[in-house]
């Protein structure tokens, strides 16, 4: 059986709203650590994987682990009934075929409970190779958005090329082109606005604007967002949870 | 000209 208590909706909601324009259903796999999604998108271009661990819940229980089977679209409509300062609290039993989700609001005079029914989904899981990154790059999550926002009115690709001296974003379409270089920079007063480059050689990569940025939808998680480049590999883009992780790959875009 | 990649070719299917 799964009990997982969160003092703040709003955690899960955003996690949801991040991931379900990638992935429609998908499994949340339950176990004592806990709960974990892997998921391909429909054209197996890109991959969610979020980690929310035991530890980021006020309360949590897994005794036997689980597969709740859950269509995005119908979680969001349920999680849509809660506020988010709500206190939310998920529970199924062992062989449950509904997903109980109650809120409950910080007065505690207002208690709602909601049942989505499960499903099975036949699930292919990939392993995900062990990667050395020729370059890390961290960000303001909301500049990395921005850039992408910009950039999806001029190309459908970006390119970023990271070196020493900084990161280079570039597009290039029918209208025109464009690019950002950000170079790294340190403010001890707002560690979330810095940027931070950890290279062992330059790499660029090209990626398809779309795909970043729906990544970007999990902005609102995390002020920092860390880009991982390996040359002719998926980029990975990870947002940090304060108990887990949200963590985006994408394959390149390569010359034929 | 450029190709998106699929992601299957990078991580095999466990």
């Amino acid at each position: 059986m799964l009990e997982g208590k969160l003092e703040q909706a709003s955690l899960f909601k955003k996690v949801v709203e991040a991931v379900r324009e990638l992935v429609q259903d998908c499994n949340f796999d339950c176990t004592e650590n806990g709960l974990a999604l892997q998921a391909m998108d429909t054209s197996h271009v890109s991959l969610v994987s979020l980690l929310l661990t035991a530890d980021g819940f006020s309360e949590y229980r897994c005794d036997r682990n689980l597969a709740l089977g859950i269509n995005l679209v119908s979680l969001t409509k349920i999680l849509r009934c809660g506020n988010n300062e709500d206190i939310l609290t998920l529970e199924a039993g062992d062989s449950a075929d509904s997903l109980v989700v109650r809120f409950e609001n910080t007065q505690q005079d207002r208690m709602s409970e909601y049942a989505l029914k499960l499903m099975d989904i036949d699930q292919e899981h990939l392993g995900i190779p062990e990667t050395e990154y020729a370059a890390s790059i961290t960000m303001p999550s909301t500049e990395f958005q921005r850039i992408c926002r910009d950039m999806q009115s001029i190309s459908e690709s970006i390119t970023i090329d990271c070196t020493k001296g900084g990161v280079k974003f570039t597009c290039e379409g029918d209208i025109g082109s464009g690019s950002v270089t950000l170079k790294p920079n340190s403010s001890a007063d707002k560690p979330e606005l810095c940027t931070k480059i950890d290279l062992s050689e330059p790499v660029s990569l090209t990626l398809s604007t779309k795909y970043l940025l729906n990544f970007c939808k999990a902005t609102g998680l995390s002020q920092q967002v860390t880009l991982k480049l390996a040359d002719e590999n998926p980029i990975l883009v990870e947002y940090p949870l304060s108990a887990g992780h949200l963590r985006f790959y994408l394959a390149p875009k390569l010359d034929e | 000209i450029q190709k998106q990649r699929r992601l299957l070719s990078y991580f095999p299917e466990i």
